[in-house]
């Protein structure tokens, strides 16, 4: 998992969202419940809850919209970019946007859910059978009012059980009328209309009036596709007409002739070749509820993972029966902490938990023996301010430490510098020359890298020198240049320009790791040869110089290690 | 059996065109998703390479890191997908 730069995430668990307006593809109910349990799969898991608030301004405002819809990330049309959305803040910041211009579904086609009728409310059966004929989308055979129904059983003949489809002529959404149904023919502008239409407005949306006439009333209402509204094209939504021309050749169903992208199409008049009218048919569309789950776990803090089978990976795949992964869990219990009370708790990691996790204490007995050290002298007029570059800057019970060739001099909390010391003289297990090192803020541990080998420290006692390999760092490394704590207990140790992020409790690497320094930490080398936390900031060392990082992940300062840090 | 017929292309009215080649749509991506041409607020100016940032997407994406634009690139590249960039800057 990855969290955006700074770790924003929002400083109180009761965040509130909004959805300001609506897809035509889907009842509103079917979107509330699809925006609700993607909130509960992050509120499962963490301590957060989350309210619906119905106006004002919410945490999270959510909202649809196609190609350029009021923000700097115009959308891309169908399919492409599904969705987006910005990390918790302020304005803007922890809003969701969704692309209109895609086909919402719950990942399996067309959610055609019913009114009246004798169904309450249920979904339509695809494909039912009505007087000998089967269907696979809504019809007005058998009623004399061009109302689109369906049955909710396969056979409708036997069950009689059936509903009124999303229709224009049964009701409209958001606007100003309550949902009542349009009124065709009406008068807009002057102009007569016998259709929903996307004239007066630059969203696309397509609307009509709720009277016979719009200049005078003004009112009006959206209006909700239908089961054969075509995606995208030219048409506004409108549906597809059987059988249609197209080159010549009359289609009674959808096809894919004429696009190399293999997409079903078809004519929304009788004939293409005339009229040049079409749109996309609907096909399995995109599950909201997934797609809203990810976009959430950017709204709470989440950036994406590389790790295929997470929530927040990059790119949509359905997924039936969907669960959260590990990977997204950990992520979002790194920023909130695990959800406090009884219950529900998130899926058990897969290796039975009795088996304790290894700890560094316990000698491995495959470890090699201790080597004895003698006491390398110490040179006292060795200056630190004629070393060009230290072997490894970090910092140990709070103070700054430079290590060169077997000594090592500390900066004091005065700014003074003390030393040289010998490094052998307190760490008498150690090799003159250290790569990297690092306190675990968790035990007060010091891990100390020299090459392939590490040692660990707890007071006087030390284990190792043990192969890096043993933390799960891959035989290509040579030596861990640089070390950053990570919350509590976890530490990303950088090599070359890469690095890794390691669970000391677990003494392993994570899950989908290494990734490029420079992909996170933008602004920086990516062939530092030392990298250490202090006071707040991250400092990247290559030769004499340091680049410092702030909290946000941005560079504030290159300089001298010599004169700022150093004070020489 | 007939010969298959020679399927005929029409350019579509209204639609977004995406038609672009191959290198044209995997520029776009590199950029539109943060792997290339960011812009670094400040310090050190890495202006990473098409190979490079290939292999960051190819990384991200588990795929095997040739830092060529091979088949399974850009099939990835044409996948349905969330809008925030995989590299922030």
């Amino acid at each position: 998992y990855k969290t955006f730069a700074g770790d924003p995430k929002w400083d109180h668990n009761d965040v509130t969202y909004r959805i300001i307006n609506y897809t035509p593809d889907l009842e509103i109910s079917v979107v509330d419940d699809a925006f609700a349990r993607a909130f509960k799969v992050w509120s499962d898991v963490t301590p957060l809850t989350f309210t619906r608030l119905y106006d004002g301004t919410a945490d999270i405002m959510i909202s649809f919209g196609k190609a350029d819809h009021g923000d700097p990330y115009p959308f891309d049309g169908k399919d492409g970019l599904l969705a987006h959305a910005y990390p918790p803040g302020e304005g803007v910041q922890g809003d969701a946007h969704f692309d209109d211009d895609e086909f919402w579904t719950l990942g399996k086609g067309p959610v055609v859910k019913t009114r009246y009728g004798n169904s309450e409310g249920a979904m339509c059966h695809f494909p039912f059978t009505f007087e000998g004929k089967t269907y696979t989308t809504c019809t007005t055979e058998g009623r004399t009012d061009n109302l689109p129904w369906c049955a909710t059983t396969a056979d409708y003949s036997r069950d009689k059980k059936y509903g009124f489809c999303p229709s224009e002529l049964l009701y409209t959404f958001g606007g100003n009328a309550d949902g009542a149904e349009c009124v065709f023919p009406f008068v807009f502008l002057g102009e007569e209309y016998d259709s929903c239409t996307t004239e007066g407005r630059s969203d696309g949306y397509r609307w009509c009036a709720t009277t016979s006439n719009f200049d005078n009333d003004k009112k009006y209402g959206f209006c909700p596709s239908r089961d054969t509204t075509t995606i995208g094209g030219n048409s506004d939504g409108a549906p597809c007409h059987f059988p249609f021309e197209f080159l010549g050749k009359e289609y009674d169903s959808c096809t894919s002739e004429g696009r190399g992208d293999g997409k079903l199409w078809c004519g929304t008049t009788d004939s293409y070749d005339d009229d040049k009218k079409w749109g996309f048919c609907p096909d399995q569309g995109y599950s909201l509820f997934l797609v809203a789950a990810h976009e959430f776990g950017h709204a709470l803090g989440l950036d994406h993972s590389n790790i295929r089978e997470a929530l927040m990976y990059p790119m949509y795949t359905y997924a039936e029966d969907f669960s959260l992964h590990k990977d997204d869990i950990e992520g979002i219990q790194y920023l909130y902490g695990r959800r406090t009370g009884p219950d529900p708790t998130p899926p058990q990691p897969d290796t039975p938990t009795t088996i304790p996790y290894p700890d560094p204490d316990e000698t491995d007995p495959t470890d090699e023996p201790t080597e004895p050290t003698t006491t390398r002298p110490v040179d006292p007029t060795k200056d630190a301010c004629k070393v060009t570059k230290f072997d490894t800057i970090t910092v140990i019970e709070g103070v700054l430490h430079f290590f060169k060739d077997g000594h090592y001099w500390k900066m004091s909390s005065n700014g003074g510098l003390k030393g040289p010391f010998s490094v052998s003289e307190r760490w008498s297990a150690l090799p003159a020359v250290i790569d990297s090192a690092f306190e675990n803020m968790l035990t007060r541990k010091l891990y100390f890298f020299s090459g392939t080998r590490f040692w660990v420290y707890t007071g006087n006692s030390v284990l190792g020198p043990r192969s890096i390999e043993k933390l799960g760092l891959p035989n290509t490394i040579q030596k861990v240049e640089g070390a950053l704590q990570r919350g509590k207990g976890k530490v990303l140790l950088f090599s070359g320009e890469n690095y890794w992020r390691l669970d000391v409790k677990a003494q392993k690497i994570d899950m989908g790791y290494p990734r490029y320094t420079d992909a996170v930490f933008g602004g920086v080398p990516n062939d530092a040869h030392d990298v250490f936390q202090y006071k707040g900031h991250i400092y990247f060392c290559r030769d004499r110089f340091y680049w410092r990082m702030n909290s946000r992940r941005q560079v504030d300062r290159v300089g001298y290690v010599k004169y700022d840090l150093l004070k020489c | 059996w007939s010969a298959p017929l020679k399927s005929k292309f029409v350019t579509f009215p209204g639609e977004i065109l995406k038609n672009m080649t191959d290198m044209e749509l995997a520029e776009n991506y590199l950029k539109k998703f943060g792997y290339m041409n960011t812009v670094q607020r400040s310090g050190f100016q890495s202006m990473v390479s098409t190979e490079k940032a290939l292999k960051m997407m190819q990384r991200q994406m588990g795929l095997e890191e040739t830092g060529q634009l091979d088949t399974s690139t850009l099939e990835a590249m044409k996948q349905p997908r969330c809008g925030v960039p995989d590299v922030a800057n």
